[in-house]
């Protein structure tokens, strides 16, 4: 690893970082998500933390911007230069900035999160079949009014289910009309557009008027783009005009014809010949949470690596399960030191005292041999628990047949779940106490129980709530105010009404949590949070229904 | 015989990637992130400056070292990247 001259580095450790404007390539939610983890990628080997501000002035400043974007360093088009960042320090140091001319996606192609319709905003599933076709991409087959949609599901005869696609006739992005849609055709400079344009900037963002006059209303926002738009080119935002003629022959298909450099493109209009108005076609795109990643090291004072795995390697390729190289670590930790708090010790066997020198040692030891842990009661050594929830206060994680609990005590465990609660199976699905009367509430598999005190009800099945044959498991519970509880299952869930013991009858809804993964695997609330739970990762989520927090369950929760 | 039969070659309009010569690439590249001195090269051949540079920069991308603008040179350079330079004054 490398540092920049000097060891330039921030000199306080609360870093602050302002996400300035957005990409039309994804959601918000998603970049911010994006970011967010990509801050975290550091904040789990230092003691660093970092926070969102707002508005003012942040230590790091994060914009997207295309070519000449307002330093010295201009951005270069398609693929190229990716993003650069200033080392810490004053004004633009510390700062990162993203090449709005990339496809930033999470590295593995379009991720298209749907509004409206009726999947209650999950991604789009390509490919998707409608109506016996397949389609991979967002389609207006099937509509009057040209909205562009996709089918949530692989098929979309069988399940119904559906969400409109990003596009300018169904909202936009920053500008100052609060998200409103485009308004075709409307006036500007006393010109008539009909669609999104380029005009009246020099960043080459797509905006459109949400009024039918801009010159009077002055009432704008930028064009999000639609997963079937082209990159770049001369044509941006717009998507690719099938087939199109190119030098007399016809494509039905983007093509890599006239270039030397084995990029797809198509054309936008039907004769490339004659408009000769072009664009890349969309492709996996650059991994925005990497690229991030890496520039975030810069931010943070770490230079070029010229180790080929580092994240801080110059060269970006996509990893799909990333985890930070031990050359970036030490890097990063010679500028801020270790993250505070012990660190996970492995297993080892118990000394045999027969064995032991009878001599006394010549030399003090300079640590202290940690005392062997038997991995089974370690909660730390415990990749993916049944369950977490809050009891009295306390979070307390199950694991096979036995429980954690994690207090301001510290944390204490494991305790035999048949020692307090023995009707129990060994491994609970999902737990909630109830908050008027401190009922417990255990789910496992099909049944649950209801411990009051020692006194047991159940085990019953879960249908006997109202909840469908079709469930084979409550996997996470939230509480909705004092009296009802969201019981969640794969990517759905529904509303328990816990004093009547059975569900809402049309509660039941697709998971509308925004930016939180659709395969959770647990949910609960601790302290007025609401935590996402999948693998070791947990997403929390604060009382405005907002992710300010990625992390880890075995860092931040147990405190590993 | 993935190449097509007929390659054309047209020039794009708006395309910020212009059709560049190896060495083009390799000049622009090498001066851009740092191996490459604006001054060393001023009125200096392509070839004699250049090899140093290349070297440096072979050593830096885990290339082998061979001072020349073979094919794996030429395929680090087109790799998509960062920005920042990785060598500084």
């Amino acid at each position: 690893y490398q540092t920049f001259t000097g060891d330039l580095k921030w000199d306080h450790h609360d870093v602050t970082y302002r996400i300035l404007n957005y990409s039309p390539d994804m959601e918000e939610s998603l970049i911010d998500d994006a970011f967010a983890r990509a801050f975290k990628v550091w904040s789990d080997v230092t003691p660093l933390t970092f926070t969102r501000l707002y508005d003012g002035t942040a230590d790091i400043m994060i914009s997207f911007g295309r070519a000449d974007h307002g330093d010295p360093y201009p951005f270069d088009g398609k693929d190229g230069l990716l993003a650069h960042a200033y080392p810490p320090g004053e004004g633009v140091q510390g700062d990162a900035h993203f090449d709005d001319d990339e496809y930033w996606t999470l590295g593995t192609g379009p991720v298209v999160k749907t509004r409206y319709g009726n999947a209650e905003g999950a991604l789009c599933h390509f490919p998707f079949v409608f109506e016996g076709k397949s389609y991979s991409s967002c389609t207006s087959e099937g509509r009057t009014d040209n909205l562009p949609w996709c089918a949530t599901t692989a098929d979309y005869d069988n399940d119904k289910k559906y969400g409109f696609c990003p596009s300018e006739l169904l909202y936009t992005f920053g500008g100052n009309a609060n998200g409103a849609e485009c308004v075709f055709p409307f006036i500007f400079l006393g010109e008539t557009y009909n669609g999104c344009t380029t005009e009246g900037r020099n960043d080459g963002y797509r905006w459109c008027a949400t009024t039918n006059d801009f010159d009077m209303d002055k009432k704008y926002g930028f064009c999000p783009s639609r997963d079937t738009a082209v990159i770049g080119g001369n044509s941006e935002g717009e998507p690719c005009s099938f087939p199109f003629v190119f030098l007399g022959k016809k494509y039905y298909s983007c093509t890599s014809e006239g270039r030397g450099d084995g990029k797809l493109w198509c054309a936008t209009t039907n004769d490339y010949d004659q408009d000769k108005k072009w664009g890349f076609c969309p492709d996996r795109g650059y991994s925005l949470f990497l690229v991030a990643a890496h520039e975030f090291g810069h931010a943070l004072g770490l230079d070029h690596s010229n180790i080929q795995d580092a994240l801080m390697f110059p060269m970006y390729s996509y990893v799909e399960k990333f985890s930070l190289h031990k050359d970036d670590i030490e890097g990063i930790q010679y500028l801020y030191g270790p993250k505070p708090g012990p660190n996970p010790t492995p297993p080892q066997s118990t000394p045999d005292p027969s064995k032991q020198p009878d001599t006394p040692a010549t030399t003090a030891p300079t640590t202290t041999t940690p005392a062997p842990i038997d991995p089974s009661k370690d909660a730390c050594k415990v990749d993916k628990f049944d369950t977490i929830t809050e009891i009295d206060g306390d979070l307390h994680f199950f694991k096979d047949g036995q429980y954690w609990r994690m207090s301001n005590k510290g944390l204490q465990g494991p305790f035999f779940l048949s020692e307090r609660w023995p009707a129990l199976p060994a491994v609970v699905d999902a737990a909630f106490q109830d908050q008027l009367n401190k009922k417990m509430y255990f789910f496992s598999g099909t049944r649950f129980w209801v411990y009051t005190g020692q006194s047991l009800l159940g085990p019953r099945g879960i249908d006997k709530l109202g909840l469908p044959k079709s469930v084979s498991r409550v996997e996470g519970v939230l509480h909705k105010g004092k009296d009802k509880v969201l019981l969640f299952s794969g990517e759905n869930y529904w509303r328990l009404v816990v004093k009547d013991q059975m569900v809402d009858k049309m509660a039941v809804t697709n998971v509308v949590f925004g930016g939180v993964p659709s395969d959770v695997t647990d949910v609960f609330l601790y302290k007025r949070n609401m935590y996402f739970v999948r693998e070791r990762f947990y997403w929390r989520m604060n009382v405005n229904k907002q992710v300010d927090r990625v992390g880890y369950v075995k860092y931040d929760l147990l405190q590993c | 015989w993935c190449l097509p039969l007929s390659s054309v070659f047209v020039t794009f309009p708006g395309d910020i990637l212009k059709n560049v010569t190896d060495e083009e690439l390799a000049d622009r590249y090498l001066k851009r992130f740092g191996y490459m001195e604006e001054l060393q090269r001023s009125g200096i051949q392509f070839q004699g400056s250049s090899s140093k540079a290349l070297m440096k920069m072979q050593r830096q991308m885990g290339l082998e070292e061979t001072g020349l603008l073979d094919k794996p040179t030429m395929a680090a350079m087109k790799h998509p990247r960062c920005g920042v330079p990785d060598v500084r004054s």
